[in-house]
């Protein structure tokens, strides 16, 4: 089982975008998948067509053991091999119920063996917020995936994510590494590729190959509460995004 | 003096492009205007050309009453009439802080006749989260300016922030009004034009009449540290702007 937490502080640069694709690509190739939504905005549970009003547990509920344990925690989704761990608004009181467990920043780390074993990828979906789920994700994940928008105040957020991540691999994590993904790239635009250039020569061997470009099927995706994969499988973005699982692999595979 | 919060839980659907770009009119108006960086990215304060590892007292410090008295709380801008409360990566703690304090939802609200006094306008850009800054904002708003673009998460989000907003109204807020902005706008996208018209349908009296398109000039902004009606005073975007002012004052004026 390997771990992949999609994270950044900045807000609406695609990490649930890349979340629930990346999932239904690496799905698509016979991997089974769990996708868990760690935002209370619960963008990864409509993505995958399903009602955060109806999900009973959450990950917060997991670390903190406040469940019952005849619920099941996950449930697959409409796409065979996808599973979604799912998310509610309740996930916004992470910030302060977590602080105050003992070694909080681990639980993750601890639980995921007992959540992930049988999957063969676990994909977390963060808030834009460095918080305490944040620093969970990272502290539990084997690689980040940070998507990124070639736009200044992307990249400049993305000093303290890696600065977070550098202070989890110190303290919890050795082994963890992380792979910029360029997103929402709009090849036309001038600052674009100004700013891609600069993510080029700035973080060279951290940026991803492949590049997701500016795609409308996406947005359909979103309010049809299906992957690009399955919703419009020969778009751009679907490409995009099964050559995205291919790197993904080979990269979890190495390190 | 008028307060309005820049808020919305969905990231990246420019609050913060919003909050520097609508002060830096009313300023052109000749308004005194006072930006508020609520948010640990410290956007706002690069918005204007700030940096964020100089600012010594944010918000935070200031509802906490953590701060040497002699400190100036507010520093001028290079455009006239338009000062910054600058932000930093410590307002991350504001989560973990504020909920201790007696009446935390209410703090700045309390403060805002002393930090505000001296403007005709405060606007505060609130971070991608429903904390307790986002409360604190509202608390003390005369009205709630709510970014949001034509793709179905934004939309999905609106029930969270307008929830919110009713429960601040109805304890803290009694004259707390909103309205919604549609930001980031593609005229010749399907979906923005389909979900432009679903929120005249179900939103009516609440949007503005005013719409931002994309413009890539905004993303020249940012990086120049520069509000676009200086950066590009002929832009669509500059224009826009200039006339969401107009319609601000007279919300604001009216309630
Ligand atoms: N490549 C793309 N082309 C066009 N639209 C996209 C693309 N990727 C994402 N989007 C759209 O952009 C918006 C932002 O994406 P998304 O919500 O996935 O970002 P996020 O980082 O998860 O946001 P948040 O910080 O709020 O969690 C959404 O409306 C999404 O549908
Ligand atoms: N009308 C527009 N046209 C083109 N680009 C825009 C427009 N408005 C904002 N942007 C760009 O879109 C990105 C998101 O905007 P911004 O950072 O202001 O959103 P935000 O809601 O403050 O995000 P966060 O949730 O991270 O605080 C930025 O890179 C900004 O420069
Ligand atoms: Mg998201
Ligand atoms: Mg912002």
């Amino acid at each position: 089982m390997k771990c992949i937490a999609v994270t950044n502080e900045k807000g609406g640069v695609a990490k649930t975008t890349t979340t629930v694709n990346l999932g239904a690509a690496l799905a698509e190739m016979g991997y089974s998948v769990l996708l868990v939504d760690m935002d209370a905005q619960a963008n990864l549970t409509l993505a995958v067509g399903a009602d955060p009003q109806e999900i009973r547990v959450t990950i917060l509920d997991i670390l903190l053991e406040n469940y019952p344990s005849a619920e099941a925690l996950w449930k697959p989704t409409k796409i065979e091999r996808l599973h979604l761990l799912g998310g509610n608004p309740s996930l916004n009181l992470a910030e302060r119920l977590l602080p105050h467990q003992p070694g909080y920043e681990t639980l993750l780390q601890k639980k995921l063996p007992f959540i992930g074993a049988r999957f063969d990828y676990v994909i977390l979906d963060s808030p834009p917020f460095l918080g305490a789920l944040m620093s969970n994700a990272l502290a539990a994940a084997d690689t980040a995936l940070i998507p990124t928008q070639a736009e200044f105040f992307s990249i400049y957020a993305l000093r303290n994510v890696l600065a977070l991540i550098r202070r989890i691999r110190e303290q919890y994590n050795p082994t963890l590494s992380y792979r910029l993904l360029l997103t929402m790239f709009d090849q036309r635009n001038r600052i674009h590729r100004t700013l891609y250039q600069y993510l080029h020569d700035h973080f060279a061997e951290g940026l991803t190959e492949t590049v997701i470009p500016i795609d409308t099927r996406l947005r359909e995706s979103a309010i049809a509460g299906t992957p690009i994969i399955q919703h419009a499988p020969k778009s751009r973005a679907a490409l995009q995004y099964r050559v995205l699982a291919q790197e993904i692999i080979h990269h979890v595979e190495e390190t």
